[in-house]
């Protein structure tokens, strides 16, 4: 729903990346992994 | 000058052996000699280019085709070791002459491929020497040669772990640059998300207040 | 059995050939047998153990020392060409026996190794039957040791072939890898400095009215 996308963009980048959650190794790497050729 | 010395068993005579040299210049089909020894006597002749070609024409063969059956049988050796035979005849009455003649054998068929007159040398001794010397001298230029393989092959199997070596480097180091780099970018990201929270968090402050202001307005 | 063939030149007779045959069992220090070879005649001797012990300690050489003085002389053919001498002497009365003597030369002095006396063998044809056998023997175990060292040659540069591109290809890889990473990096880390960007310009408007509302109070 627009209210759920909009939450969504406010706590995660495009890339599905938290803004505020600190990352480690595995969510670095899944985020790297969702990152296509086109980007 | 090419030279191939082998060892034949005479059909005529199974238990006898010979020692069969085969002296030509480059090509075997431009003509070739043919020496013959039994240790104690020598004898020699020659097969002309002429006399190639006559065989392969009275054989019905190309003659290409003729002359790779002759390094068969006399120069290489190749086949198994009845594949071709060879027979010494001596003329019982002329002791000066023997007739040499060659066949190639194919299942039950033995077909010929060529024979010749050859003549007695007056000094064996000299071609049993040379025979010999010749002998020394293949020895000597296999063992060169095998002994530079050697070398050669210990080289490249040195080649082979230096590369190998690299390799293993290679990926060990490919491995800790990908681990470096993450180790390095959550560092900086965290970095940034940390920034981002206490953005959040002034934020939410600076707006409260503003609320606040408003209700008591 | 071990068997060595050699050509040699004797002192006394410089411009003949005669071959030297050499045979032992395992170790030339436990006894050799010495036959020499003109390609018509040939003679026969025996060197024992005991021998081979008294000779070194005549020479007041250690027996291994001595012993290896006779490999490098009769069987490896070490050295230059003129590093030992050997020598073929006839009795002129007696054909059936000759004195064969070998010597070591160091520069200008020569010293003597060894000597033994050998017997008119009676049938020369087939110790020389044998050994033009044990030479071609020697020429097919050789010539089969080089193609077997060919072909492991071959074998050892396709497989550093092999490595030295899948080295070439992890280089690659690794560079691939570096850049391909920062671009992911990069592309994380604008999104988080553009969020940043973001959450300033909201604080710092957030901000302004605060400070607008203090001032009109």
């Amino acid at each position: 729903s627009p209210d759920t996308k909009q939450h969504f963009a406010c706590e995660y980048d495009c890339y599905g990346d938290s803004y505020t959650a600190d990352t480690d190794l595995t969510q670095i790497k899944e985020v790297f992994s969702r990152i296509n050729e086109n980007d | 000058m090419e030279k191939k010395v082998s060892r034949i068993y005479p059909v005529s005579e199974p238990g006898t052996i010979y020692f069969l040299q085969v002296t030509w210049e480059k090509d075997l089909g431009t003509g070739f000699m043919i020496t013959l020894s039994d240790a104690q006597s020598a004898w020699a002749g020659t097969v002309s280019e002429a006399e190639i070609s006559k065989e392969a024409d009275d054989m019905e063969m190309e003659r290409e085709k003729y002359v790779e059956e002759l390094r068969k049988a006399l120069v290489l050796g190749a086949g198994p070791a009845n594949m071709y035979n060879f027979d010494v005849c001596k003329d019982g009455e002329n002791v000066e002459c023997c007739d040499f003649s060659y066949e190639k054998n194919l299942k039950d068929v033995s077909f010929r491929l060529g024979s010749l007159k050859l003549q007695k040398v007056s000094s064996p001794t000299e071609v049993i020497k040379e025979l010999i010397c010749h002998c020394l001298d293949c020895i000597a230029e296999l063992h060169a040669k095998k002994e530079h393989l050697q070398k050669e092959n210990e080289r490249l199997l040195s080649d082979w772990n230096d590369v190998q070596g690299q390799l293993e480097k290679c990926v060990e180091a490919k491995e800790e640059l990908e681990a470096d780099l993450y180790k390095r970018f959550i560092l900086v990201l965290n970095e940034k998300k940390a920034k981002i929270r206490n953005l959040q968090k002034l934020l939410k402050e600076a707006q409260e207040p503003a609320e606040d202001t408003a209700h008591i307005r």
